[in-house]
């Protein structure tokens, strides 16, 4: 490992139940891996490191974000992600975008898509949502790929988004929202 | 909400952020992972003259990340001039503006506990990094390794 570098990771500010404490340390400790193993090849940077963190941390059911996201009230799957270079400036986001394995990887191609210099002028994207981004990803021959909306609900998440969205009815709204809030992360 | 923060020699530090959302959250809703300036921020100044180098990713109560404009604001305050940063240490930088200007704009709007974690990477004038953590939940899942340790040290912060 040639290169000099650090990497740090996070899986969220919030409420992990103790019972899945190793999952998401194995988790963090895969993702920081993923990001050192490409140490060494011409591609290597900060901006790689963290879009392949940040990209394994999407795969892990445990966590919020990609796999595994907590559902809309509709049970669907909607993801934000965003990624920014330091040296460049440059940033990149995609916002309420469905059916996106990866949205790390889709925010990195609006990033990269930004430093191209448009022959018509045109003032590129800080950040693309919905059926837009989804539009562009197809558009982008290397970046997150699609994926079936329904692949990125795991059970875990179907099972809360059930005990929670039948207490929204329930007629003690008070004792919802205080908890709620709790078990966000 | 998942984040990481990076330093590689070729082009320094690196930013990144994702998530899910809330639970229940209505569809087209987006959170601070979203929106420039509030979930994640990286910024290298021209010279040390000007500040430190810096990178962070936030999780945490979307609304009101992107009203204070979170990860933009601690970009400024660690720059000489606009964030009034004089060298001072960043535990002191993560306290002012997580305490004095984040919290205080929560309850200003009614809300008492605002949940926000924040992880930062900084780089000293002597190539050193450091890694910081703040966060007013419960618990915060971290992890960090470097080329020169690359054993991951991974922590549950509670």
């Amino acid at each position: 490992m040639s290169d000099n570098v650090y990497i740090a990771v996070h899986g969220g500010a919030g409420f992990h139940e103790r019972k899945y404490e190793k999952e998401i340390k194995h988790a963090l400790q895969r993702a920081c891996k993923f990001a050192l193993s490409n140490l060494g090849s011409k591609h290597s940077s900060a901006l790689t490191m963290v879009e392949d963190a940040v990209s394994s941390l999407e795969d892990d059911e445990h966590l919020n974000a990609g796999y595994g996201s907590n559902l809309t009230l509709h049970g669907t799957v909607e993801c934000d992600a965003a990624i920014m270079s330091g040296k460049s400036g440059c940033f990149g986001s995609v916002g309420a975008v469905a059916g996106i394995k990866n949205p790390i990887r889709l925010a990195r191609s609006v990033l990269d898509y930004s430093s191209i210099p448009s022959p018509i002028g045109r003032i590129p994207p800080l950040t693309l949502v919905s059926e837009g981004a989804r539009q562009f990803a197809l558009s982008q021959p290397s970046s997150a790929h699609l994926v079936s909306l329904e692949s990125l609900v795991s059970p875990k998440a179907e099972e809360r988004w059930r005990v929670w969205k039948c207490r929204v009815t329930s007629p003690d709204l008070s004792s919802l929202s205080k908890h709620l809030n709790d078990i966000q992360d | 909400t998942v984040g990481a923060v990076a330093w590689h020699e070729s082009d320094g530090m690196a930013a990144g952020v994702s998530s899910g959302g809330l639970l229940l959250k209505y569809p087209g809703r987006i959170g601070e992972a979203a929106v420039f300036g509030a979930g994640c921020w990286a910024q290298e100044p021209f010279d040390a003259e000007q500040g430190t180098e810096m990178a962070c990713s936030i999780s945490g109560t979307g609304e009101y990340i992107i009203r204070a404009m979170l990860a933009r604001k601690l970009g400024e305050a660690f720059e000489k001039g606009a964030g009034n940063f004089d060298g001072d240490d960043p535990h002191e930088v993560l306290h002012r503006v997580l305490n004095d200007q984040f919290w205080r704009m929560c309850r200003g709007r009614g809300e008492p506990n605002p949940s926000v974690g924040v992880l930062l990477l900084t780089r000293e004038n002597d190539g050193r990094a450091r890694l910081w953590c703040a966060f007013t939940t419960p618990n915060m899942a971290i992890a960090y390794a470097s080329s020169k340790d690359p054993k991951v040290k991974a922590v549950i912060l509670r």
